[in-house]
This record gives C-alpha cells, sequence and structure tokens, in this order.
C-alpha cells in the first residue's frame, strides 16, 4: 500500500474483499476524522467563562469538514429598541430570541453549522428592530466568512464587527459581537453516538441491552443490518459483557459506516445519505438531532432572513420548504415572492416582485379566461407597448429614470462592476445595456474548450434531459424542441439532448455571451409574442413563452460539445434583440454575442 | 428576455449544484462565465 494511510480517499470502493485493505480504509476513515484536528486547529485551552465552547481555530481550511459553533453574543446599537438577529447560512436561517428595549441588546445564542471546503461558508447577520403589529425592520447587517475567520491567527475569542445599514451609502448603524470555534471531531463523533444511543437507552444507564441495540437497529430502517442484529451485537460488544457502551457503539458506527452502511437515510429528517460520505453523513445526523432538543438556542426553519423577519404572521408557520413557497399556479399568496439560490454566495435569496405585477400575471397567464383575452388582441397590444416602451427609453428624458431604478435594485446593482460611470448613459436603454469592466466576469477554465460556461448574469435552471425540463419546469403544454427552433432549423441534432434556461431579471447585466467555443453556423429570426418569460408564466400549462415568444435561434458548431442551438428569447417589453457577432464567425467562450434592449 | 441552450444528447455533463437545484424547481443565480459543465464527447471518443 505504500504511503496510502496519509492520503485520504473518501471515494475508495468498500466491496474489496481484502481484510488488509479493509483495515486500511477503515485507518484511513479514523484519521479523515482524528488528524484534521492536528491539521487544522490550535486549541487555546480555556473556556471563556460565559460557559460558551473553548475557542478552537483551524490551521488549514484545505479540504475541511466539520461542525462550526457561531454565537451571536451582543450588539451596540445607535437606538433603543427590541431586537432580534438572524444567521442566514446555505439554505436555511436562523434567528435568535427578542432582546429587551434597550441599546445593547444581548443575545448568547449559539448555532452549529456544517462548515466545509466547497459548502457555504459566508455567514450573513442582520439585526432587525422588532415590531409587535407589522413586518420587523432590517436596521443592519453584517457578512463574516467563517472558514477565513476560523483560520486566523488571532488571540481573542470574540470578534466585533460593523453593522451596515442596507441602504446607500451603508452607514455603519451599529456593532455586533460574536464568536466562531470549531467542535472538535472526535467530541462530534462521541456526542453523534451518544444521541442515537439515548434514542433507545431506555433504561438511562449509557448502555446497550440487546433488546435495545435491536431497537436502534430497526429504527436505522435497514433491512439488512436489521436481519443480523446478533452479529452486529457481537461485533460491537468488544469486550463481550454482554452490553454495548458508548464507546463501543461509536466504534461500530464508524467501522460499520465503512463498510457496510447501517443507515440509509437520515431517521430525523428523512434525507438519503451519500454511501461515500460518511463524515458529512455523521455530521449532518449530529446537526439534525439536536434540532428541536434545546441545545440550539437559535430557531431555524426559514429559508431568508427575509421570511425569518415576518413577525407575527410567519409564527403560524415557522417551518417553511421553498417548494411551499414557490411561484406557480398553485402557490397562493407566496407567488409575489421567488427564491433563488445564489451559487457564489452559497445561500438563498429571495427577490420581491410587486404584488400588482404578480397579480396581473396570473390573471393572465395562469387562466384559460386570461389567455383567452390573450388571443384577442393583447398580443398586439403587447407588440405595441413594447415598441413604446423601446422609443421612450432610447430618449433622453429617459435618463432621469436610472438612479431611481438603480436605488429600487440597490443591493442587486454593483456600479463599481459598471465599464461607464453614471454620466456616460445618456438614455435609459444604454444604461440597460451597459458594459462591465474588463475582468469583472472571469471566465471559468478560458483555455479549456471543453469546459461550457454560463451564458449569462441571470437565474439558471439545467436539465439533462428535454423530459426533466418538461416534468420540471416548463409546463406549457405545446413546448417542444422543433417549436422552439423554429421552422428552418431541424431539431433532430437536439432530440432528448440537455436544456439550459438563462433567465434574466430586469436588474441584470443584459449581455448574454457563448458558453461554448466554435463556428456560428446560422441565425434564424422568429417573428412571435412578447409574453413574459417569468416562472409564472413558464410553469403555466396554458400558456407557451418559448415557443411562441420572438426569438433568434443561432446553432453554434463546436469542437467539444457538437451543435449547440442558443436561443435569445425576447420578453414583454425588452423585446430587441441585437447581435455583435454574425454567421460564420469563429467565436471563444465567454465572448460576448448580444444583448436585450427595450423594444419591440 | 431568457437565453436557451440546446446541447446535443449526451455531449454535456452539466454541473451537479445546478442539476441538483433545478431538479427541486429552483432556480440558481449565476454569473456569467462561469462553470456550465464538461464535455463527454472527449471521453466516449477516446473510449471508441
Amino acid at each position: 500500500m505504500g504511503n496510502g494511510n496519509s492520503k485520504i480517499d473518501s471515494s475508495s470502493s468498500s466491496s474489496s474483499s481484502d481484510p488488509d485493505a479493509e483495515e486500511s480504509r477503515i485507518a484511513r476513515f479514523k484519521d479523515r476524522v482524528h488528524l484534521r484536528r492536528f491539521l487544522r486547529r490550535r486549541r487555546k485551552g480555556t473556556t471563556n467563562g460565559r460557559g460558551f465552547h473553548s475557542h478552537t481555530k483551524l490551521g488549514s481550511v484545505e479540504d475541511f469538514a466539520g461542525i462550526a459553533i457561531l454565537t451571536l453574543i451582543r450588539a451596540r446599537m445607535n437606538f433603543k429598541d427590541k431586537w432580534l438577529a438572524c444567521v442566514s447560512f446555505g439554505e436555511q436561517t436562523f434567528r435568535t430570541g427578542i432582546s429587551d428595549h434597550t441599546k445593547e441588546p444581548a443575545w448568547n445564542s449559539e448555532k452549529k453549522l456544517l462548515l466545509e471546503k466547497d459548502g457555504p461558508h459566508i455567514a450573513r447577520i442582520s439585526v432587525f428592530e422588532t415590531n409587535r403589529i407589522s413586518r420587523n425592520n432590517l436596521v443592519g447587517y453584517c457578512e463574516i466568512d467563517l472558514l477565513e475567520f476560523l483560520s486566523q491567527d488571532s488571540d481573542s475569542d470574540t470578534e466585533e464587527l460593523e453593522l451596515l445599514d442596507p441602504s446607500p451609502p451603508n452607514a455603519v448603524v451599529g456593532k455586533i459581537s460574536l464568536s466562531c470555534s470549531v467542535e472538535d471531531p472526535i467530541e462530534t463523533e462521541k456526542r453523534f453516538a451518544k444521541r442515537i444511543l439515548s434514542i433507545v437507552d431506555y433504561n438511562e444507564d449509557g448502555e446497550l441491552s440487546f433488546p435495545e441495540f435491536s431497537d436502534l437497529i430497526d429504527a436505522f430502517g435497514n433491512q439488512v443490518a436489521a436481519s443480523k442484529k446478533e452479529e452486529l451485537f457481537k461485533a460491537a460488544d468488544k469486550n463481550g459483557d454482554g452490553v454495548v457502551t458508548l464507546d463501543e457503539l461509536a466504534a461500530l458506527l464508524a467501522a460499520q459506516q465503512e463498510k457496510e452502511p447501517l443507515m440509509n437515510c437520515c431517521p430525523v429528517c428523512g434525507e438519503a445519505l451519500e454511501v461515500s460520505d460518511k463524515l458529512n453523513n455523521m455530521i449532518h445526523l449530529t446537526l439534525c438531532f439536536d434540532e428541536g432538543t434545546g441545545n440550539q438556542v437559535m430557531t431555524g426553519g426559514f429559508l431568508t432572513d427575509k421570511q425569518a423577519a415576518y413577525g407575527w404572521m410567519f409564527k403560524l408557520s415557522e417551518w417553511a420548504h421553498f417548494s411551499s413557497y414557490d411561484v406557480g399556479l398553485n402557490s397562493g399568496s407566496s407567488a409575489s415572492h421567488i427564491v433563488v439560490y445564489d451559487r457564489q454566495k452559497k445561500r438563498l435569496v429571495e427577490e420581491i416582485i410587486d404584488g400588482k405585477i404578480v397579480l396581473s400575471m396570473r390573471a393572465i397567464y395562469q387562466s384559460k379566461v386570461g389567455l383567452t383575452l390573450m388571443d384577442k388582441g393583447v398580443k398586439e397590444l403587447l407588440h405595441s407597448i413594447s415598441e413604446k416602451q423601446g422609443k421612450r427609453m432610447d430618449s433622453v428624458e429617459s435618463a432621469k429614470d436610472i438612479p431611481h431604478f438603480i436605488e429600487s435594485f440597490k443591493d442587486q446593482i454593483n456600479m463599481n462592476e459598471v465599464k461607464h460611470p453614471l454620466e456616460y448613459f445618456k438614455t435609459f436603454n444604454e444604461f440597460f445595456i451597459r458594459e462591465l469592466k474588463p475582468g469583472v466576469r472571469p471566465i471559468a477554465h478560458v483555455e479549456c474548450d471543453d469546459v461550457a460556461v454560463c451564458a449569462a448574469d441571470c437565474r439558471l435552471m439545467a436539465f439533462k434531459s428535454i423530459d426533466d425540463s418538461l416534468r420540471l419546469w416548463i409546463k406549457g403544454r405545446k413546448f417542444s424542441v422543433q417549436g422552439l427552433l423554429g421552422q428552418d432549423i431541424s431539431a433532430r441534432a437536439f432530440m432528448d439532448g440537455s436544456l439550459v434556461i438563462f433567465r434574466l431579471a430586469p436588474q441584470d447585466y443584459h449581455r448574454f455571451h457563448f458558453p461554448v467555443s466554435g463556428f456560428i453556423e446560422q441565425i434564424v429570426d422568429i417573428p412571435g409574442c412578447l409574453y413574459t418569460v417569468n416562472p409564472i408564466a413558464v410553469n403555466s400549462k396554458y400558456c407557451n413563452v418559448f415557443t411562441e415568444n420572438k426569438r433568434s435561434v443561432s446553432i453554434i458548431s463546436s469542437s467539444d460539445f457538437g451543435k449547440v442551438a442558443f436561443v435569445a428569447i425576447g420578453a414583454t417589453m425588452v423585446g430587441s434583440i441585437t447581435f455583435r457577432k454574425g454567421k460564420g464567425d469563429y467565436v471563444k467562450k465567454g465572448e460576448e454575442f448580444g444583448y436585450f434592449s427595450f423594444g419591440g | 428576455s431568457t437565453v436557451i441552450c440546446v446541447f446535443e444528447k449526451d455531449s454535456i455533463q452539466i454541473d451537479e449544484d445546478l442539476l441538483a437545484n433545478s431538479s427541486r424547481s429552483l432556480e440558481t443565480l449565476v454569473r456569467v462565465g462561469t462553470k456550465l459543465g464538461l464535455s463527454t464527447r472527449k471521453v466516449s471518443q477516446t473510449d471508441l
């Protein structure tokens, strides 16, 4: 095996019959769990007097997976109120309790978070003033990169961060003190075994008799394991005293999870556990078992900090999931929000759509009546409105709308990335198709043409097959690839291909780029309607926006991906499609292809 | 406005995180130029 023990390979097969190899894999797993602490942390060795965990820092962030304990201690605000704080991390948001009426709220609330190299690591902390009746107001926020924080060489247990006003110019409105430490992986393993053990340790003696052990295996829901309980019990009971202790159970779980996992899914949340990722499984289970036990001071179940701040209304349904909080035909009042996953920040964000727009869109796109009205002249009306809007947005007067537009999307338009200063834009349309500074959108693996890249700043949906896209997203009954590409382009090459949808929102950078390198074989313009391409319409079975809207279809011939159909689809108001490359051009991935602008 | 890209069958291995979110009907906020997926054609051509 050479120096195999020094390597960490979670993808090793567990089906080998070689006992040496088996032992070696178990050893590697244990190394993976245990030796990390020597690689990553320097224990300070003291508790801080508030009963918090001893402060553990990371020595290296490479290949890290573990539990971070984030504690929101207190804040110093500029005025008195009753305060609550939220931590948004990955797909969840947690909130503290509400403080007394004070300028210096103290929460001392902690939350365990799963932290790993490729997972989310930036926590957003938001502080709200609370209201008894109306929704709570966001007063200040800050962001902290937990991996970076934990790897800093600092003597202090706590850090004080400035809270910024969410509105420009983002003045400092207070300060928040927090601490973050890594839970010892051995502690994690022990706590996990203890939690598991406590499920069936009826007489609470810290040991499992065979009947208790038998119940535990049944609780895991693994039929194979259930059929050989006695064998497993004997394997666990190392000293043969007829009971399984905490340590023996921990050893069994570590060894067994390596060979043949006892648990196929989490007994708490039901999530399937990846066979290849034992450490993360243990961490997941530990976090899940901790929920609702009182061990965690912050409450969770929110998707975004906006939700956590809704006040009394949201308390009626604290546990939300985006499937019940989505747009679409049956989503009721929640259709005024779209939840999207920010790939860069690795967390859910909420986009608010104006309530009036939602109501009108639902009335038009999600009912037969609305769409019948569409056929009675509304199509022409949409075209006419879009053309008029295009002319208006090309006028010099439209430039005065730019500051208001930027203010409306203050969190989502970063003027530091824009190539030209605000004064450069003489019309709204010029600003709408603004260029970005060179380098602010680096192209992934720029020299490797076998890596495709995203074609726009957008909200993306990707499906391995057309069938998947129809099952999960595109509900229009008449959708087909041939319909999308139009009569002049054969869809044969794309049958059962993969489909990616790049949806641009008004505030986005509106230029689109090539996802792959190759030659442009042809560009075909297809006239059509200018329905909205909002998910409300895409998710409607009565509406076929992708096959009825005005669009331009380009075929890019690429040596690495074969033919790629690139369909630019116009929408209400934004119906003008301009290309900066043409038929026969050789294009590099990431290069600008064209832009959408206001017009018909 | 929207761009749709259609790839030939088995020509691209789209990044798992994007597929996973989409399978939950959850849109992913991405930026232009970030990785979308890998070509699978070279692998299959080599295999052949």
